[in-house]
């Protein structure tokens, strides 16, 4: 554990609490993609399958738990709780064409061509591309309320700092993983023009908004 | 390899 990697630990923590958080005291899911968090759901559901086969840490049990729960809990918010509010004429982001690519190219490229193997490499190939049904339903609305910018943010930021545990664990560990380490640079990437809009906009007090 | 038994992060 180095200071990169608790602080995008930190950061995916603070991203779940935000969504959550806009969804409990709004009321309402409008704006949040409905798609890309089944995504999310499915990528932290398959990739903690070692929850019950391999114990790391107590911090890495419980953070697996929070992060399976959360995702859970908030499909569930947003397909029946709050199923009212939610704005599926914006969300319409084909998700079958991420898994079934995803799906196959996981089976293709892995360590080991086991079950719990393929399918973690599936959830990271997934992870990479799980934000696109959002951030395709933000250029579509052409705007994001603050609390969904600062959850994006989070969300984004996580990966990058990743990245910068990779880069810290190559040079101190010798350990390199070149399907996360992709997979991760693809991720952070997706994110770069909503992090440009991010800093000159929502950071400057104004609202997230697209030009026309 | 970074296998199933070893896999760390998350």
């Amino acid at each position: 554990m180095n200071i990169f990697r608790l602080a995008g630990d930190l950061s995916h923590l603070l991203a779940i609490i935000l969504l959550l958080l806009k969804i409990w005291t709004t009321r309402s899911c409008a704006g949040v993609s409905g798609k890309s968090q089944i995504l999310f759901a499915i990528v932290y559901v398959t990739r903690y399958l070692d929850l019950f086969s391999n114990f790391v840490s107590l911090y890495n049990t419980v953070m697996k738990i929070v992060f399976v729960g959360s995702s859970l809990g908030t499909v569930y918010l947003m397909y029946m709780k709050f199923k009212a509010t939610y704005d599926h004429n914006h969300d319409t982001f084909r998700i079958e064409f991420l898994l079934l690519p995803v799906a196959g190219l996981s089976l293709l490229i892995n360590h080991d061509f086991s079950v719990l193997e393929i399918l973690w490499t599936f959830s990271i190939y997934l992870e990479s591309v799980a934000i696109l049904p959002q951030l395709f339903m933000v250029s579509k609305t052409g705007e994001a309320e603050s609390i969904t910018s600062h959850y994006l943010f989070a969300l984004g930021s996580y990966r990058a700092l990743y990245l910068l545990n990779w880069v810290y664990r190559y040079y101190f560990e010798g350990f390199w993983d070149p399907i996360a380490i992709v997979a991760g640079v693809v991720q952070t990437v997706l994110y770069c023009d909503f992090f440009y809009l991010y800093v000159t906009k929502v950071l400057k007090g104004k609202k997230l908004s697209l030009p026309a | 390899r970074y296998s199933v038994l070893t896999k760390d992060e998350l």
